[in-house]
């Protein structure tokens, strides 16, 4: 009688082994290698999990040397795609979605009670069960902040050529133009056009392919919120500080184009669900200025009006506005030197900024939640397009 | 009673710029 043996699949209890001299191959298939294309339709952040399943290995044996190794390849290694795409917004989004990732995996499997309140039993199994990996996850948060602004510094580098034109120069209120001070240069309103100007619509579109690849790559949504409350600044930043030195700009006019290229903004944010991200507060000085322009500029009254309407305006920012204010036309009046007085004089107890332009390279703090992953270890597979086939599932 | 889990081991880990350092000295290590 044939007697078949069956061999009982052993269940996978979500750990990777791997042999020591297989590490540098893991290190090139699954870091230095890999393109974010290739993993497209599997769960967001894969690298990581496979990186940790590696960990828990290595952890399960107690060999202190292997995680050493693992952990110090993997950061060196991370950094090496960094610095060889330092300008591929795809590429830094995916490591720094996987960098954060495998600093929740080594809190949320440390063992740490803070950390497990939100895994079910089955992942409590998966904790670490011999070393502390404290410190390695304060090298990856380290990491992750480093990423992090590299993937601003790209994001800006995209969007700053757009802004001054699109915000300020580009009309797209119809009839504007009719209402506009004498030897002001019109634009048209493509997105770019001949002398590469750009209206808001180029900004928008930037703004959709930032936030469709952030999504796309498994990005932490917090951190999402952090990306756009950080570009929005910019844009409130380099467009305020033009007006702030640009008489061509400073007109009733514009103040209504920007209110209007701002309410655009505001409803893309709200569209794509980042209002909450802080984003727009961000552009208050530049909502303000905007509504300056717009504001009457001769009695009392309105020196109340712009003082008590211009809070996150310094003093020296709404007297320069004024000062370059422009009249539509023949029929108003420039802004007189006293009706400035008299703003200067109800704003003297104010104790302002002293610089008038704003710092556009300002960043914001960055923080990255702990994100538990409600996945299982023993969930996840490898596909075999990674060449992983050397990493034994135990 | 349930036994204790061992307290975990900490181990010490290189910061970001002694891996760079370490990387880059084992570079120019191999040929």
């Amino acid at each position: 009688r044939q007697v078949t043996v069956q061999r009982k699949e052993k269940d996978f209890q979500g750990m990777l082994e791997y042999h020591k001299e297989d590490e540098a191959a893991l290190i090139r298939n699954l870091v230095t290698d890999l393109k974010p294309q290739m993993l497209s339709g599997t769960v967001p952040c894969l690298p990581a999990y496979i990186l940790y399943m590696c960990i828990r290995h290595a952890d399960y044996t107690n060999d202190d040397l292997k995680v050493h190794s693992l952990l110090t390849s993997t950061i060196n290694g991370i950094k090496k795609v960094l610095k060889k795409h330092n300008d591929d917004f795809e590429m830094t989004t995916f490591w720094l979605s996987n960098t954060c990732r495998l600093l929740h995996c080594l809190k949320q499997y440390s063992g740490d009670e803070g950390f497990m309140t939100q895994n079910t039993a089955k992942q409590n199994e998966h904790c670490l069960k011999n070393f502390d990996l404290t410190e390695y996850r304060q090298v990856l948060s380290d990491l992750s902040i480093q990423i992090y602004q590299q993937l601003i510094k790209i994001a800006e580098g995209l969007l700053q050529p757009m802004i001054v034109s699109a915000m300020l120069e580009n009309e797209s209120i119809q009839g504007l133009s009719g209402v506009k001070p004498t030897g002001y240069r019109k634009r048209s309103s493509s997105m770019v056009d001949g002398d590469n100007s750009y209206c808001l619509e180029a900004i928008i579109h930037q703004m959709n392919s930032f936030h469709t690849v952030m999504c796309d790559q498994g990005l932490d949504p917090e951190i999402i919120l952090q990306v756009f409350k950080q570009l929005f600044y910019m844009i409130n930043a380099v467009t305020l500080n033009n007006l702030l030195l640009r008489k061509d700009v400073c007109s009733w006019s514009t103040g209504m184009q920007l209110r209007y290229n701002i309410s655009q903004l505001e409803e893309w944010l709200r569209g794509r669900n980042l209002h909450q991200s802080g984003a727009v507060q961000t552009m208050e000085p530049l909502i303000q200025a905007a509504q300056l322009l717009q504001l009457k500029k001769k009695t009392r009254e309105d020196a109340e009006a712009i003082c008590s309407l211009c809070t996150s305006l310094s003093t020296q920012q709404i007297v320069k506005i004024l000062n370059l204010y422009t009249p539509l036309n023949e029929f108003e009046e420039r802004v007189t030197v006293s009706f400035i007085r008299t703003i200067q004089a109800q704003l003297q107890d104010r104790n302002d900024p002293q610089q008038l332009l704003l710092d556009f390279k300002h960043m914001f703090p960055v923080l990255f939640p702990f994100n538990p992953s409600s996945l299982t270890m023993d969930s996840i597979h490898i596909p075999a397009c990674l060449n992983l086939e050397f990493l034994n599932e135990v | 009673g349930t036994q204790r889990p061992r307290p975990r081991v900490l181990l010490k880990a290189p910061t970001l710029a002694e891996m760079e350092e370490m990387s880059t000295s084992e570079e120019e290590e191999s040929p």
